[in-house]
């Protein structure tokens, strides 16, 4: 297993890779280390958990491990996730096509508002949340997105883990109690703002 | 000027000093470092940027500290902003009840396409492009919110920047070059959900 904080690292080494132009062949580790606002040591610790090895005064060639740490991070695997409350933020992102450029594949949501059942959202369909448990079964769901009340997210969270979903990205303010075998990632979008609030201010 | 990573650990003590239940009346720098997952140092350190000071194996009094911080970070504070782009994701935080309760008001949404202005997004009028400048001027906008697809982006923020706006909380998934006197943040959702998955793989 390699640490939580390592894997966010590889990834952010990857997009840098990603948006390099075509002409750039090596890259340093200092370069990679400035990318992230990290030191170079760290960047060297990291890739060791890589096959794709550096060459002394030149660097990592960018094709070879950009196209590594695609295949070490999954990033070409289909993932499917199903959506849990169809209302204002939920029905932002079930229709968003970027989604599918990442092989993420949003194929329900689901709903407790009898105006919103039985309706789709963009090409998504909206379900009664009584199907949700046999859905996420029949249909191999690594991931169930929660963009319910606050009130009702931990009920949700408690359905999604029972049905066997492995990870919850959760946009309720709350901290979800769940076992240890399933990942979570809260999104405190409004975090963001108050934080920017906060430096504008400061200026 | 505090440091932005400082501001930033500020404000998450004063979220865990909110969560804390009333008769909690002391908080040591080793649980105010276990609730962010640092050393009970850097919060000694952090401390020195606050006039409440702690006392020795008491910690700081949770109520004064928590005040201390409100005032220090401004968050009684109103603050305006403008969104631009008032599409699927825009709409969503437009609409948003969340932001009247943490003193930032959304004042109206700006758009090109005629179908959306005219319109009102909840409470909040949609109005045409031509019209940023003159109304952020006119009603001391603090923040500009873009969500208009990556091709309009660095034009939408441009317009910001001649408004006056000081800040620009930026949700299209490019890199934004502004002035140093302005603060940008971009919100990478889509970022949560892949590291997310990442992680859910590796399991
Ligand atoms: N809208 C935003 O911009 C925004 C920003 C940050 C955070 N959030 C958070 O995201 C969540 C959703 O916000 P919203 O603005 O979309 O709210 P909303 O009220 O528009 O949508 C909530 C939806 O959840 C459904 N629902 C309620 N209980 C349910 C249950 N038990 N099972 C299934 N569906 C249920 C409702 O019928 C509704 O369709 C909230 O927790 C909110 O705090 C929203
Ligand atoms: N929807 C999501 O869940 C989501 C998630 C992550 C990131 N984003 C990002 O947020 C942005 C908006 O996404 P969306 O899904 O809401 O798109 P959308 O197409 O639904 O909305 C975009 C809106 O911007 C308007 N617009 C275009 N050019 C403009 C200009 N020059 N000035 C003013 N308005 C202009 C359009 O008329 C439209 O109303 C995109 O950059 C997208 O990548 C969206």
């Amino acid at each position: 297993m390699i640490p939580w904080v390592v894997l966010e690292r590889l990834f952010l080494y990857y997009t840098y890779l990603e948006s390099l132009p075509p002409e750039v062949e090596w890259v340093s580790s200092q370069m990679l280390g400035d990318a992230l606002g990290i030191s170079g040591d760290l960047v060297r610790k990291d890739m060791t958990y890589c096959t794709t090895k550096g060459k002394p005064r030149q660097g990592y060639p960018v094709g070879q491990l950009r196209d590594h740490l695609r295949e070490m991070l999954k990033l070409d695997l289909p993932v499917n996730a199903v959506l849990v409350g169809a209302g204002r933020l939920g029905s932002a992102l079930a229709n968003y096509p970027g989604f599918r450029r990442h092989n993420m594949h949003i194929l329900a949501a689901f709903d407790v508002d009898p105006a919103k059942v039985g309706t789709h959202v963009g090409d998504v369909p909206v379900l009664p949340i009584t199907e949700l448990e046999s859905f996420v079964t029949r249909n191999d769901v690594c991931c169930g997105i929660i963009t319910v009340p606050a009130s009702s997210a931990q009920e949700v969270a408690d359905m999604l883990v029972r049905s066997g979903v492995r990870s919850i990205w959760n946009f309720a303010p709350v901290s979800l109690r769940v076992p240890h075998h399933v990942v979570v990632r809260n999104e405190n979008i409004i975090e963001g703002f108050i934080l920017l609030r906060i430096q504008a201010l400061e200026q």
